[in-house]
């Protein structure tokens, strides 16, 4: 498999547009409506936020925007609008953001379809550990899963544009495309790794995620035009204690697969993308009566 | 209003397998 812009021999696959799909203007009941039946949504949200921290030991000491700004509006997006329904026990959201396009820390984009924690607890803790420079992480997320509140763990991205794109003059490289994970059969999964120390992780560990095997099923959409206003939700893990969890060849597909992609209607001259992911790490209880 | 949808080699699927 060749992961790259070029990449001419990957299967041609629709894609649709997903912004006929939802309401317009777009609402925030709308969204959260189509990211229940979906797994993603096109959020409308007028973030606060001026710095784009993508420093996370810097936000952990010191506290950011992040922290003090992007934290509450994501955990009230959450708690109002995408799992209402839930008693939600903890949201957990990054000091940081990881920052896509020039002059970030990641002047490149996430180019290869792919879904970033895999399909069970053990996956997403093996991930964890590729990254934990504590070597706690993993064991505080088992004992957060086992307290007895809990009933599933979600991580949620929020995908949003920041290079001061309007309708008039909106993000036109690289978009990102979405795969409806009801459309993704187990089987067509890959279980893959990277050597951790490639993805900034720590020596001798791997991480832990996902290849996709082409299937006509699969069902692709993107938002085209997205600003500054608008944040594309996607789930990238869940699990809930009532799954099996002893076979991960049982658990069905959640998470949401997702690549950066070419848009042949992207005019020529268009500015690269700017753009940051903020993962959040929300733990699930009962719904509410 | 007119919709977006394109037709593109997304990169890094799989191809099928053929057996």
């Amino acid at each position: 498999v060749v992961y790259g812009d070029e990449d001419k021999d990957a299967p041609i696959t629709k894609i649709r547009d997903a912004r006929p799909h939802q309401d317009s203007p777009l609402t925030e009941d709308d969204a959260a409506s189509f990211f229940h039946k979906k797994g993603f949504c096109l959020f409308p949200q007028n973030t606060k936020v001026k710095r784009w921290n993508e420093d996370y030991l810097k936000g952990m000491v010191f506290g950011s925007d992040i922290t003090k700004v992007y934290s509450p509006e994501l955990e009230s997006i959450i708690r109002n609008y995408l799992l209402p329904e839930y008693h939600v026990i903890s949201v957990d959201c990054p000091p940081a953001v990881l920052r896509r396009g020039p002059s970030s820390r990641n002047n490149f984009y996430g180019t290869g379809v792919h879904q970033d924690y895999g399909l069970s607890l053990e996956d997403y803790k093996n991930n964890l550990k590729a990254y934990d420079f504590s070597g706690q992480a993993a064991k505080e997320v088992q004992k957060k899963f086992d307290s007895d509140q809990v009933c599933g763990v979600m991580v949620i991205n929020f995908w949003r544009p920041i290079g001061g794109y309007t309708k008039a003059n909106p993000l036109r490289s690289k978009p990102l495309a979405v795969c409806d994970p009801a459309f993704v059969d187990n089987g067509d999964t890959v279980h893959t790794a990277l050597d951790a120390t490639s993805v900034g992780g720590l020596k001798g560990k791997q991480t832990d995620q996902m290849a996709l095997k082409y299937s006509p099923q699969q069902q692709w959409y993107y938002y085209p035009n997205m600003t500054d206003d608008e944040v594309l939700v996607f789930k990238q893990f869940e699990v809930w204690k009532d799954d099996s969890m002893d076979k991960r060849e049982a658990l069905p597909v959640r998470g949401v697969f997702h690549t950066a992609f070419v848009d042949p209607n992207t005019p020529e001259g268009s500015p690269p993308r700017q753009s940051t992911e903020c993962r959040v790490q929300v733990f699930i209880g009962k719904r509410k009566e | 209003s007119s919709t977006l949808d394109l037709e593109v080699n997304l990169p890094g699927l799989f191809r099928p397998e053929f057996s």
